[in-house]
């Protein structure tokens, strides 16, 4: 995936059948922001990978004061890659599942 | 760990709590 600056990863193992997932997100280069982030931490939320887009979270963070309304974009963009992913992941394990 | 709980009017929850040093990149 594209280096947004913006780290996401799965804050549990993901046991490849919940819907529900728990993320962890960091900014890691703040420079690719357009924003200041110096102090800000890892915020863990959950996300369904059935109902959910990437891009309401980012924006919730926005509403919450994690990220600058300019950087909803990239933080979007981040959560969506790695959401992406996690579904392929479990795709091809699926597949190679049912090939035995 | 000093993690904080903040939840959007939407519901949902974010626990933030420090990155680990040895998350973060050199800058």
């Amino acid at each position: 995936a594209e280096d947004t600056g913006v780290r996401v990863e799965l804050a549990e193992e993901d046991d490849g059948n919940k819907s529900s997932i728990a993320l962890r997100l960091w900014v890691e280069d703040q420079k690719k922001l357009k924003g200041k982030y110096k102090d800000s931490g890892a915020i863990e939320f959950t996300f369904d990978l059935d109902t959910e887009v990437p891009e309401t979270v980012a924006q919730e963070m926005v509403d919450s004061g994690f990220f600058l309304e300019t950087d909803v974009k990239i933080v979007g963009k981040s959560i969506r890659d790695r959401v992406s992913l996690i579904k392929w992941r479990r795709q091809r394990s699926a597949s190679a599942s049912n090939g035995k | 760990s000093s993690a904080t709980l903040v939840v959007h009017s939407a519901g949902r929850r974010f626990i933030v709590s420090p990155v680990p040093e040895s998350r973060l990149r050199e800058q």
